[in-house]
């Protein structure tokens, strides 16, 4: 099945 | 002191319904420049990117950066109360804990006012890194709507693939699947209906069709969208609204399988 990744992953936290 | 004097109710009342079911607070961050927002869904799957340029109201004045904490289903609750056409001014005195929205008909013979609370909002704001993507798509926003809410009926999530073909939208659930197809267009009869694809590298991947019908309730505040897709970056679809600003929504892909 498919997992939904998470934009944390993507994008760094300021 | 901040205040800015929108020429239309109907904008912002078309903002938050494109907003207000994927994030339900919100800080809107004011400066000199224009107002931002950014926001998460709680499952931090999607993100929500505002900017309203300064200089596309009909007033704009911030003294000093203000951040407005707002639950936007109250804040939607209350411009149900603004005609389509009434300006809406909103304002707020340095050090008060409510922001005022003001509503004028527009022959002036009719006022209201409301204040709401506004709240402290504990948000994250991500670096959002400038990406080269591998394929640009710009079509009408109904065609996108259309669809992302043809190929619900069949599953819930949608593979997008660009190739020379041009670009297929896919879908595979219990009982079938589906696709469509989109091809770049050759006559520029109509600009507005057309179908523009740059593809610097083939690209596919896979997002849960349930967001992507949340983004396409933007599709009433801009005739056009772009998707921008990137093989290790999130999907990113673009509403333009003229000289205003944008809408701009970002979402994580699905993997595996």
């Amino acid at each position: 099945a498919q997992k939904q990744t998470t934009l944390t992953g993507y994008f760094g936290r300021n | 002191m901040f205040e800015a004097r929108f020429p239309e109710a109907l904008l912002l009342k078309k903002i938050l319904e494109s907003v207000k079911d994927l994030v339900q607070d919100a800080n809107f961050e004011c400066t000199e420049s224009g107002i931002t927002l950014q926001a998460m869904d709680n499952a931090h799957v999607s993100l929500v990117t505002l900017l309203l340029r300064g200089e596309g109201f009909d007033l704009y004045r911030v003294d000093k950066p203000e951040s407005l904490g707002i639950n936007l289903n109250s804040m939607s609750k209350i411009m149900r109360c603004a005609a389509n056409n009434d300006t809406v001014t909103l304002d707020k005195l340095e050090g008060a804990d409510t922001v005022r929205f003001l509503f004028e008909s527009p022959n002036a013979d009719r006022m209201s006012e409301f204040h709401l609370k506004l709240m402290d909002i504990d948000s994250e704001t991500l670096e959002i890194p400038e990406s080269m993507y591998h394929a640009e798509i710009e079509l009408p926003s109904a065609e996108l709507r259309r669809i992302v809410s043809d190929l619900s009926t069949m599953g819930d999530s949608v593979r997008i693939s660009v190739s020379k073909e041009g670009v297929r939208f896919t879908v595979r659930g219990d009982e079938g699947s589906g696709s469509v197809i989109l091809r770049q267009s050759t006559g520029v009869d109509k600009p507005e209906e057309a179908i523009h694809i740059v593809m610097n590298e083939p690209v596919e991947q896979s997002f849960a069709l349930k967001y992507l019908n949340l983004f396409c309730k933007a599709a009433p505040l801009s005739a056009r969208v772009q998707i921008k897709l990137s093989k290790d970056a999130p999907l990113l679809v673009n509403f333009s609204m003229n000289n205003i600003g944008y809408l701009s929504y970002y979402l994580a892909p699905k993997i595996g399988d």
